[in-house]
């Protein structure tokens, strides 16, 4: 048995514990915060078969990987024209941190 | 030392502490959330000394163990009656779901 | 890998972070309870190289290590006083529960 730790974006958790549990996974899910950005992210517990934990980390990449999103933002208007532009930009959005234990006994209880 | 964690109901939670303390056990809440039914559960965190582990684990099961509840809902009345019926269901409640890990070190500063 | 887990008050958890963050330390924090006295306190969730637990360790030393502050308290004025004379008193704060984890496998997506 080992415990897969995964700090993931706030965004990221919803779908991810939907793929997790469609695919027979059981998770439990902590609220927890960026020591850095200080922002809310998501800490999900994951308790899985020695076999299966490379099966759960390709379900974290495919629904976290780092990846860019264009987002536009309206630019204020210039001169005369009284119209906001949309102009795109990218941010990099996702990621994941993984902490793969060992567990010395599991029991359901 | 080993660090027990423990994911329990939450109406079980303060039972389960209160019985530890009064064993001199130490223990950390954290609150949590199933990953399946999306309810709020509790993950408690206890740093115990290995041969202290069973002993732990044996509290968590008395108060914890899955058992039957009966509820009575009140079915709605039929015909010309005009009075609730209480009617008794059984529903499982408690459980828990125990991951016992190894500790490199431990130290209280 | 190694992953320290670490129980300190709420009112050090700032200053635990800023000093971690400035030595190019990754951190998570997790709100939590403690069992024996239901005070909000933190636990930090520090994954760091082997050879780097001792800093990590001696950091949380200098910031959390238990230590008498003197708070005043206004005692009530007696006998014909009318003003309250401020009293020192010495109490115990800060402090660290320390649990260092061996890591399985460590990755970022
Ligand atoms: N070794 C570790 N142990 C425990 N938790 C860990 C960890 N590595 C990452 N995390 C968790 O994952 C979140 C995202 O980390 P990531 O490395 O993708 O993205 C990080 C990283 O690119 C950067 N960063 C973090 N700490 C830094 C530092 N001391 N100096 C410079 N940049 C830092 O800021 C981003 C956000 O960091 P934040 O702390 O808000 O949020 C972090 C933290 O909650
Ligand atoms: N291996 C593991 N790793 C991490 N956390 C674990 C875990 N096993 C259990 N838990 C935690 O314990 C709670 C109760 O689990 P239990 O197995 O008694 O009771 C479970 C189980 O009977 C069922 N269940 C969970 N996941 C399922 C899935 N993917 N498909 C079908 N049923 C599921 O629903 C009940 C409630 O699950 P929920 O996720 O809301 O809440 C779970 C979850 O928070
Ligand atoms: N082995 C362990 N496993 C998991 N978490 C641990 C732990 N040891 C300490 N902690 C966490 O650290 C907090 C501070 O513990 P400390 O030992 O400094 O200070 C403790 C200790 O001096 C005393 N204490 C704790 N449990 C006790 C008990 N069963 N009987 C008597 N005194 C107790 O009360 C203070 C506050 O305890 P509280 O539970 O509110 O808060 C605890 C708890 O959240």
């Amino acid at each position: 048995m080992k415990l897969v730790l995964a700090v993931v974006q706030d965004d990221d958790s919803g779908e991810l514990i939907e793929r997790l549990v469609k695919n027979k996974y059981s998770a439990t899910k902590l609220a927890s915060t960026g020591g850095f950005l200080k922002e809310g992210n998501t800490t999900l517990m994951v308790g899985v078969d020695a076999e299966k934990v490379k099966d759960v980390i390709d379900i974290i990449k495919e629904v976290c990987r780092s990846r860019k999103q264009t987002f536009t933002t309206p630019i204020p208007p210039t001169g005369s024209a009284s119209v906001f532009i949309p102009y795109p930009i990218d941010v990099m959005v996702g990621g994941a941190t993984i902490f793969v234990l060992d567990v010395d006994h599991f029991e359901k209880v």
